[in-house]
């Protein structure tokens, strides 16, 4: 099954 | 203090059209260099970035650096006051406590006074790496969003693979499968309302995302006939809007990946 990953586990926090 | 004239200020109109319904309060951060936006939605899938320089105003002043929340619903619901023809004047204090947004008709004949209570919102602003993505898809942005409208109907999420024929998007569920391809295409006459469908290739992409999150970008195609879906592997896609020309719209989305 496919799972929905987070946008903000690829972009730190700037 | 903050003041900004913007002559098109349907722009605005869409603007908010376009992200109302994904994020509910964000922050518009003013300098002099122009009016930025970075948000994402409540369940950190995506995020939108909304750019609008300073030059594409007819007026722009301001002071110093400030953040300007609101929210976007009850801005939403102000800005649908305005007519297609009318400019936007946008003020604020040094604080951004108060914000105010003038509309004057064309012909000066009407001027409406709208004020919002700024709000404090502590958001986290991320850093988006400038990226070299391995497809990038320029398409028209009414077929884009009739794509997404269409595979909704079969599931709840689309792959979307691009290859060096063209680009494919992909839907199954219960009721079974759908799948529209499309073909790289020159622009009818050039004409800047019937663009093609062009693709520049580095690699082949394939990858899954949620259809609820691709429509809820789509409210941006009243902005502009063309829309850009960049893509590389493994990272999120974006989706881009041009803001006449004085910036853009770009929604990130994570991609739903293989447990």
């Amino acid at each position: 099954a496919k799972v929905q990953t987070k946008i903000d586990a690829f972009y730190l926090g700037a | 203090m903050f003041e900004a004239r913007l002559p098109q200020g349907d722009l605005l109109k869409k603007i908010l059209e376009a992200v109302k319904d994904l994020v509910t309060d964000a922050n518009f951060d003013c300098s002099s260099t122009g009016i930025s936006l970075q948000a994402m939605d409540s369940s950190h899938v995506s995020l939108v970035s909304l750019l609008m320089r300073a030059d594409g105003f007819d007026h722009f002043r301001c002071d110093r650096n400030i953040s300007i929340g609101l929210n976007l619903l009850a801005m939403s619901k102000v800005v649908r006051c305005v007519g297609n023809n009318d400019a936007v004047t946008m003020k604020a204090d040094d604080n951004g406590d108060l914000v105010t947004l003038m509309f004057e008709s064309q012909d000066g004949s009407k001027v409406s006074d709208w004020q919002l209570r700024g709000l404090d919102i502590d958001s986290e602003r991320l850093g988006i790496p400038s990226t070299d993505y391995s497809s990038v898809v320029t398409m028209p942005s009414a077929e884009f969003a009739r794509i997404c409208r269409d595979l909704s109907v079969i599931g709840d999420t689309v792959v979307i693979t691009t290859t060096k024929e063209g680009v494919t998007f992909a839907s199954k569920g219960e009721l079974g499968t759908g799948k529209i391809a499309l073909r790289q295409s020159a622009a009818i006459d050039d004409d800047a309302d019937s663009p093609g469908v062009s693709i520049e290739l580095q690699e082949p992409v394939s990858q899954s995302f949620a259809l609820r999150y691709l429509s809820f970008f789509t409210k941006a195609t009243p902005l502009a006939p063309t829309v850009t879906i960049s893509m590389s592997n493994g990272v999120p896609l974006v989706v881009e809007y041009p803001v006449g020309d004085m910036g853009h719209i770009r929604f990130y989305l994570a991609p739903k990946v293989e447990d």
